[in-house]
């Protein structure tokens, strides 16, 4: 099982739709300074379920909508679709693929679907949880994140393992 | 759940001394946990010693060192508990050449059972991508993916061959 | 007292301003006080507004983008108030090529006046060396400078030619 | 005025006697990691006076001395020498060299000495003030310090820009 497409809309400084087709092997994104990589990475830990602003870098949900620039104005969503191959059956639905979507408006609110059907965050982290990715943010690991793995607590450290365990 | 984490720390911790070896050729690492009797609440400590020194504080440790030391504890998880899907933004922006390459050597472990999505500045990185993307930021503060390139064949490692 | 911060405070955001430019070209950047009345005991805020962009807060900026707000910070210091000696340790490991050659050209203004001692990693900064060292560990733990070449002229800003 | 000579003894990995000859315009340091290039930044800043242990990456003073290795043992002292040249006579000195060095043994106590008289920390502090370099600790940026910028307090940037006022 593994990660089709990733499509970004009004995500960060991805105001237009955007679509990433992944492969199976090693997927490498390049690009200058502030181009927007992190971003996609972010996005991507966002639609798994991410739930704290700051390790998306933003003070509150709301940051992670398209803000505008200085040629353009906001936009008031921001939705990110994940697609995944299941050609392997290992998420117990018999689909060839799922896609797992999540979408922010200003007042702060995230909806999630399940192939377009709303749904409820823990239905996307149980479905996330058969497929083996589950609570694995810790395979997530964003820039600028590796000095916190030294410089934490030993109970920060044992938090780490109780998540992939 | 004590059950659950005993095994996996155990299993962590295996897999970390056999990272560290990979990453620090010639040294010894360690995972203990600060506290052997409680298993329940105890917290992990990091025991490092690079090859030819002596155990010191992590502090003391190099930039690139302290890199290595945190990328062995994270892999020694991913081997350990294996996700279909890993995600490392600039994780080897410390890095010299020499590390840098075995540092790929890893990677190329986790790709034979999941899927790798990979930020970087690094040449060398790039070269290992089966599937290289270029992001950019127009003028107008928009992002775009405005290039994709796929390797001719998985089995010609070298550099990625436009195919569209 | 006032009076001496007050001062430096005005040339440090005067060089901010112009720095900022330079590594952002087309972008506005600014420091501010927190209490502009309250000369005595007020901060320092940074505003950073990259090329296209919208002023935002700092901890939205990229990886890049935060290092090159902090060089601007450090280098109208050093332009307000210079010093004869500057040491930098891998300050410009997040920088992509573009970025790098606009460091190192601020490098080579402040070398006009003062000596530079630059640790690093990246092939274009040992490139704008005057005389570069190589530092190796030996296999018992102890380190040496094994390495010494010096620029053949000032004038030819090639790869150092060993001299030794 | 420019540092002519820097060395380092029995100084974290320099177990040996190690000199470096600087030039006038821009030195590159080179080298694996691990080597000791930013040990050789923490000699610099520690013979200029650097008083925290944690600016040098260590829990007390006593880190700074060669503490040995899998083969050697650890040494009982640290020194560091820093040569100027004061051929501009920037310096009120009525010589073409001047010399700052710090001794540093295992029971914490620093010695310092300029042209090998035995001096005050006030003392070596006043004739780099003299320099031009003064309290310009600022002047000396390490490796992963720039983020410290960004994350620092209003009022802790403040103290930048004091220091160097
Ligand atoms: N909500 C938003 N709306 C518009 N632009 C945004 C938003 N959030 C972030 N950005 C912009 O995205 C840019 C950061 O992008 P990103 O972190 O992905 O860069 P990057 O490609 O990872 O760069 P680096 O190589 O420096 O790490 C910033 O310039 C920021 O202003
Ligand atoms: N007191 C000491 N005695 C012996 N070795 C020491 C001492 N203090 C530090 N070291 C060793 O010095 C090494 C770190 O050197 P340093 O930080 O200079 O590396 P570096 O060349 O800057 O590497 P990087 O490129 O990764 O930043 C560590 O391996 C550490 O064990
Ligand atoms: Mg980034
Ligand atoms: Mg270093």
């Amino acid at each position: 099982m593994f990660v089709r497409f990733l499509r970004l809309s009004g995500f960060k400084s991805f105001a237009h739709p955007t679509v990433l087709e992944l492969e199976r092997g090693i997927n490498v994104i390049v690009g200058p300074n502030g181009s927007g990589k992190s971003n996609i990475a972010d996005g991507l830990s966002w639609v798994l379920g991410s739930q704290a602003p700051s390790s998306l870098r933003g003070a509150s949900m709301e940051d992670v909508i398209f803000a505008g620039s200085a040629e353009r104005v906001g936009l008031g969503v921001a939705e990110v679709e994940l697609t995944l191959d299941n050609g392997s059956h290992t998420l117990p639905l018999d689909l060839s693929e799922v896609t797992i979507s999540r979408f922010a408006d200003r007042t702060g609110n995230s909806e999630y679907r399940i192939n377009a059907a709303p749904c409820r965050l823990l239905d996307v982290q149980e479905l996330l949880s058969d497929a083996g990715v589950g609570r694995s943010l810790h395979s997530l690991v964003g820039q600028g994140q590796l000095d916190q793995v030294l410089h934490a607590q030993p109970l920060e450290r044992r938090a780490f393992i109780e998540e992939a365990a | 759940i004590v059950q659950v984490f005993s095994e996996a720390f155990e299993d962590v911790a295996r897999e970390f001394e056999v990272v560290f070896e990979r990453l620090f050729p010639g040294g010894r690492g360690r995972l203990e946990l600060s506290d052997p009797q409680d298993l329940l609440g105890g917290g992990i400590e990091i025991e490092a010693r690079p090859p030819g020194k002596r155990v010191k504080k992590l502090s003391l440790l190099s930039g690139g060192e302290r890199s290595l030391v945190a990328l062995a504890f994270l892999f020694a998880i991913f081997r350990a508990r294996p996700s279909p899907f890993y995600l490392l933004d600039e994780v080897e922006a410390a890095l010299d050449d020499v590390n840098l390459q075995r540092f790929i050597s890893l990677v190329h472990e986790l790709e034979e059972r999941a899927q790798v999505l990979i930020v970087t500045h690094q040449k060398r990185t790039m070269e290992a991508a089966d599937v290289l993307y270029g992001v950019t930021m127009r003028a107008d503060g928009v992002s775009e993916v405005i290039a994709r390139r796929m390797r001719e064949s998985r089995e010609s490692r070298e550099s990625p061959v436009l195919t569209e």
